[in-house]
């Protein structure tokens, strides 16, 4: 299985990092080679895996400003490695405006990664050219949201934009699924925009729904994924049933 | 007491907009006329004060290009009026970049709002042009965020905004105070965090914490801040309590 998953939504603090960071780590679990690119100037995947950034040589920033070839971080999982995020990825927004090839920046240096089975992207919250690099550059597009009222209102933004990037920039581009994060089952308003959401998306949303648990708080303490840092937990078997579902077996 | 506050913060989804929409209500609820500008382009203030965006005539978006007066907008409720967002901003960014004065067209056009006791800015999870334009046109500065890992990270990055836009477009600005949302007291993470935080800022820790509550999800999906949907309610009486604070009487 080849794989090239990005997370993307500029709505704020759904999960895109921790559902990325804990799916990858799923990847990894059942041996496959997996990369994460964190494209985010923020750095939470980066620190997510318990990764100094102060510490680096080279970045995700490298990958869309430089020509060399920046060699992936070991994160302490086995098969899991990451090209961290950098504070200087803000700029890179303002410094490739003037360059025609701004959002395939990323796209054209994946081919370098080909041993990796898997490769997943954290993006910001927003659809700048950071975003625009991750969704570009990716075959599968997997939209994180929480089931709350102000979550569906910026659908709207991140679905325009996928089509926008599909006719010109990614024609290979698909929408892998709408991740429901930190759904609360006893809610009646989770309930309603789950139902809402299915209607308008039918098979788009995943069956898998990823509970809000304190576990996954707590694990980002510890700069461990909750796959590592309590892998029995409730969550952490939420992410391994979300891998079965992509990989057709769900 | 004339105040001009900005909400800003690139972490996403830390509660800036409710924290901006219920401290906005707060003022208003002892008649002090309100003004809330809304300048993230997913327009969550907008909507969390239960407007149809498709059915404005003008926006902040024209507040940032054309020369127009945007007249403000009924909120429904007494002494609060909105200038509200319009998808058109996200393409600001872009079509502001040659502009020299790109960073303070809201500063200038302020002055058309005098009559306003309070004007509550809220900007989108980025340190872009809009969010750079709140900073401008602001005097002060709330910083929410969550008593979270992630959280404390990201904190430098607005610090060190805030830090470049009082030296280089608005000396005036003054860092408000960092408010911590969805506050959960029986958790150690959440303890920690705080702690961690006033050993570094100090008494620009608002004493005030928002906590996590149910009912704020679900006043979004009525359209009302929980100050009108459950006044009565512990994160309604903590928005009172920060305006208390705030205000000097705290
Ligand atoms: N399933 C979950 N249960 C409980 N908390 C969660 C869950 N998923 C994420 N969180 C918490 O929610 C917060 C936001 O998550 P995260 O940072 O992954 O979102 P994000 O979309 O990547 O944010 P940003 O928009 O800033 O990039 C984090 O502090 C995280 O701990
Ligand atoms: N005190 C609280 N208790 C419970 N839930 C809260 C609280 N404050 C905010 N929320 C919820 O957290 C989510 C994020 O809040 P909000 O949208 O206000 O954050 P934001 O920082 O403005 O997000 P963005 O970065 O996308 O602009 C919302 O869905 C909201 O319902
Ligand atoms: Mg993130
Ligand atoms: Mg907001």
């Amino acid at each position: 299985m080849k794989r090239t998953i990005v997370f993307s939504n500029q709505k704020g603090g759904v999960g895109k990092t921790t559902c990325a960071v804990n799916l990858a780590a799923s990847y990894a679990e059942i041996n496959n080679k997996t990369l994460i690119i964190d494209l985010d100037p923020q750095g939470n995947a980066t620190t997510g895996l318990g990764i100094n950034k102060r510490k680096l040589d080279s970045s995700s920033y490298d990958l869309l400003v430089s020509e060399d070839f920046v060699e992936p971080v070991d994160t302490g999982i086995d098969n899991l490695k990451i090209i961290c995020s950098h504070p200087n990825l803000s700029g890179a927004e303002v410094e490739l405006v003037e360059d025609s090839d701004r959002n395939i920046k990323l796209k054209k240096k994946l081919d370098n990664y080909r041993d990796f089975d898997v490769i997943i992207i954290d993006t910001p919250p927003s659809l700048g050219i950071l975003t625009l690099n991750g969704l570009s550059a990716a075959k599968d597009l997997i939209v994180t949201m929480q089931a709350e009222f102000y979550a569906l209102e910026g659908l709207s933004m991140i679905v325009n934009t996928y089509e926008k990037v599909r006719s010109r920039l990614n024609p290979e581009l698909n929408l892998l699924g709408i991740l429901v994060n930190m759904f609360m089952q006893r809610l009646v308003v989770s309930n309603e925009v789950l139902s809402d959401l299915r209607s308008h998306f039918n098979d788009k949303v995943f069956n898998t729904l990823i509970p809000r648990s304190i576990r996954v708080v707590e694990s980002q303490s510890y700069g461990k994924p909750i796959i590592i840092f309590d892998p029995k937990s409730v969550v952490s078997n939420a992410f391994r049933e979300l891998l079965q579902e992509i990989e057709g077996n769900g």
